[in-house]
């Protein structure tokens, strides 16, 4: 499987990159996860905002109003209020960064509104000509501000014990620590790294990551830790900081070790492949095979949840238009799910099973973002959405081939809006270009 | 009305200072109503 290396990051530009033309990004509703991902509904195009005055002369710093002309993800394509159909000024700001304020903000700390410089003499009269164009408009909320500083307190904390798939071993989880957290993504290291280099980045609702003794509640593997003495400030991350996954009626008909379905494979995500059940779990969880991929210890089987969006019945891929990877060696091809049933002597698992939930996600091909490279966590990338298959999104990361696109399900933690590593202070990779990438 | 985010937008006076003197004018902004 081919991993992409981190690149040079200084001097990519998202609202370069954006423009004011076509390209869109996907609107910050998209993603319930991030910060203000719930509260983005009222920010619209249109909307005046106070912000910093860049064409200005003065000693001290002084704002001016200026209106929302695009809007991608965070960020915001402005036009400071006198130049009409001038877009020759416009600029592109984080609408979540300090310093962007709601109208009527400077009045209420005594600072007064300078226009800029190259159009102060546009306009005679700016009271009238500010009372015509405000007048019955929109602005930020009041409470704009605290809320994204109240949406960028994470609960999780350094030091903090969980439980999260082991990344040399999927089948089984190890003890990690939270070692850092930005904007929700938590870089842990195994306990048992004693340089601190072992470790592993996803979100904090991340499907991978329980709280302690989770797996010995399901009757999962688990790799006891050799620590003996717990560190002095250490404590169990509380489970009621991890995603909660929908409780299941397992007395009913359910899965049965050896049921065949498809699945996104989780050592190459760009593909969806033959798998079978291997283990029934407690809580609805699976033991999930990738056919003729299998270790023969099971070693490289993976848990999901039966309502997981990365698992699906056999013939999704057909219905869908989507390439199915048959099993590594299993030469009758075309793939056909009824002879490889028959070859196999197995049966599928029920469609009834899966979950059929595909929310109103609000995303459209094409659509810009910033999502992590799930074969290299700890990389956030400029990517694209190119294909959506009901919940099921086709991410592409720009710049490189094809081979590297992933499926990424439309509420996955790990895909973010246009301007959240701004936001975060995560480091966002660029756009490959072929210099760079070779 | 009642936005499905449970803001709700009303009409504010919103002061606005400039360096000719300072007026109100009435705008809209959505309110957190939880």
């Amino acid at each position: 499987v081919k991993t992409k290396a981190a690149l040079p990051v200084d001097s990519f530009d998202w609202g370069n990159y954006i423009g004011s033309g076509d390209m869109m990004g996907a609107p910050v509703s998209c993603f319930k996860h991030v910060p203000m991902g719930n509260s983005w509904e009222d920010i619209k195009e249109g909307i005046r905002v106070e912000v910093l005055n860049s064409d200005s002369n003065l000693p001290m710093k002084v704002y001016w109003i200026a209106s929302i002309v695009k809007l991608a993800g965070f960020k915001a394509l402005l036009r400071y209020e006198g130049f009409d159909g001038d877009s020759g000024q416009d600029f592109w700001c984080n609408l979540c960064v300090p310093d962007i304020h709601p109208v009527g903000w400077c009045a209420s700390g005594g600072k007064p509104l300078v226009p800029p410089k190259s159009i102060q003499h546009k306009v005679t009269n700016w009271k009238g000509f500010l009372v015509k164009r405000l007048t019955g408009s929109k602005t930020l909320p009041a409470d704009f501000s605290f809320k994204v500083q109240e949406s960028m307190q994470f609960p999780f904390k350094k030091l903090m014990r969980v439980e999260v798939v082991d990344k040399a071993h999927l089948c089984r989880t190890r003890v990690a620590l939270v070692q850092q957290v930005i904007g929700g993504r938590l870089r842990l290291v195994y306990e048992e790294s004693h340089d601190g280099s072992d470790d592993f980045w996803c979100h904090m609702y991340s499907p991978l990551i329980h709280s302690i003794g989770w797996s010995r509640s399901i009757g999962h593997r688990f790799k006891r830790s050799d620590v003996t003495k717990k560190m002095d400030g250490l404590m169990d991350a509380p489970g009621r900081l991890f995603a909660k996954v929908k409780d299941v009626d397992q007395s009913g008909e359910w899965f049965k070790d050896g049921m065949k379905l498809e699945a996104i494979d989780p050592l190459n995500l760009s593909t969806i492949c033959v798998a079978t059940v291997r283990k029934v779990l407690a809580d609805g969880y699976l033991m999930i095979g990738i056919d003729g991929s299998e270790a023969a210890d099971g070693s490289d089987w993976i848990c999901y949840h039966s309502t997981s969006p990365s698992i699906f019945p056999a013939g999704f891929c057909e219905i869908n238009s989507i390439e199915l990877t048959p099993p590594r060696g299993y030469t009758k091809l075309p793939y056909r799910w009824f002879d490889y049933l028959r070859d196999t002597s197995s049966v599928a698992a029920p469609v009834k099973l899966f979950n059929k939930d595909v929310p109103n996600h609000g995303f459209v091909p094409g659509m810009k973002l910033e999502a992590v490279d799930l074969m290299e966590p700890r990389l956030v990338c400029v990517a694209t959405v190119t294909r959506i298959v009901h919940r099921l999104l086709r991410i592409h990361f720009d710049g490189w081939e094809d081979e590297y696109d992933q499926w990424v399900d439309c509420e996955s933690p790990d895909l973010y809006p246009v301007g959240w590593c701004q936001l975060t202070g995560y480091q966002l990779q660029p756009p490959a270009m072929q210099a760079s990438r070779e | 009305g009642a936005e499905a985010s449970g803001r709700k937008w009303e009409q504010k006076q919103v002061q606005i200072k400039t360096l000719e003197g300072e007026f109100s004018v009435t705008m809209w902004a959505s309110d957190d109503k939880k």
